[in-house]
């Protein structure tokens, strides 16, 4: 899966996701990157973000919609992400998967469990080439 | 201070992240760069986890999922299971834009997609065809995520049947689901 949060000059936010799922899926079963809330979420009073990994236990959680939520109420990014993340593994210890999370403001963060590392890429102003960013579980 | 535009994507999918940025440093929307920028690895197959050819199903075909949400207007537009067309995200995108609806799947969001003017054509490839040979031949369908049925889904191919959990094989399983271990989830397989 890629998930994807912009905030383009106007200060409008927008996320998506795009994925073929799981190897050897049950035919027909579909993961969290379609389900708005779950693998994407995008707020313009807010900011937006987006999740991957484990999509059969993701959707459950509604980590996007959790982390925007979470930054509504003041988190930072790397906080919101943090306790979206934390959401799912009280429940499932075992769980693999990431959120990134962006403020309209062009704040950004990330939180991951399960996996080694999680890489994920930041482009802006700041910066003259993309730079990927890869963080600890 | 504010640090707009800005674009953040998941995993090492940097092409991705550039065509997304080239749309926000030119003065274009977050929606377009949120599409185009999908397109790059639907189009790149990204590390096999995006777009055609890659995790097939236990048929052996490849479907599509994708997601676009405006935070302007909160309007959503989806696909699930999209079968037999390769542009997912645009799909998602003529749904936001052109029904009223949130959320197409499968065949019918074919038909959908097809009136809106996209090709038809296959998702399977040589690569995803021998992956999905070698799984069901040479592992004999392990790892699935099938559970309480027979045969053993832990050792053997489909069909299955459902399992008595009440009656006679109620100790078949002993785990419960949160308990099971779950499909290993890296940069190469996951949602």
């Amino acid at each position: 899966t890629i998930g994807l949060v912009a905030v383009d000059k106007n200060g409008d936010v927008a996320a998506g996701t795009s994925t073929n799922g799981a190897k050897f899926k049950i035919p027909g079963r579909i993961g969290d990157s379609p389900i708005p809330g779950s693998g994407a979420y995008a707020d313009n009073t807010v900011g937006g973000a987006a999740a991957t990994g484990d999509g059969d236990v993701m959707l459950r959680f509604l980590p996007s919609f959790l982390a925007v939520e979470e930054m509504r109420r003041g988190a930072s990014p790397n906080k919101a992400a943090r306790t979206a993340i934390q959401r799912i593994v009280s429940h499932y210890p075992s769980f693999s998967g990431a959120v990134i999370a962006l403020t309209k403001d062009g704040e950004y963060g990330a939180a991951c469990h399960g996996i080694q590392t999680f890489p994920y890429v930041v482009q802006d102003n700041t910066r003259e080439t993309s730079e990927v960013i890869s963080i600890n579980c | 201070d504010s640090n707009i535009p800005i674009v953040i994507t998941t995993w090492n999918f940097e092409n991705s992240t550039i065509k997304a940025w080239d749309i926000l440093s030119e003065g274009g929307s977050s929606l377009d760069a949120i599409e185009k920028g999908a397109t790059v690895c639907e189009v790149q197959q990204c590390d096999g986890t995006v777009g055609f050819g890659g995790s097939p199903d236990e048929d052996g075909e490849t479907t599509l999922d994708a997601l676009i949400m405006d935070g302007r207007t909160m309007n959503v537009g989806a696909v699930g299971a999209l079968r037999r067309v390769k542009s997912a995200i645009s799909v998602a995108r003529h749904v936001l834009e052109h029904t009223k609806h949130s959320f197409l799947v499968g065949d019918q969001a074919t038909q959908f997609a097809l009136q809106m003017g996209f090709k038809e054509e296959t998702l399977v490839t040589p690569d995803s065809k021998k992956l999905w040979m070698k799984w069901h031949n040479e592992d004999h369908c392990q790892p699935n995520f099938w559970m309480n049925v027979q045969p053993n889904p832990n050792e053997y191919c489909g069909p299955y049947r459902k399992l008595d959990t009440h009656g006679k094989h109620k100790n078949f399983y002993k785990k419960s689901e949160r308990e099971q271990k779950r499909i290993v989830v890296d940069e190469f397989n996951h949602d």
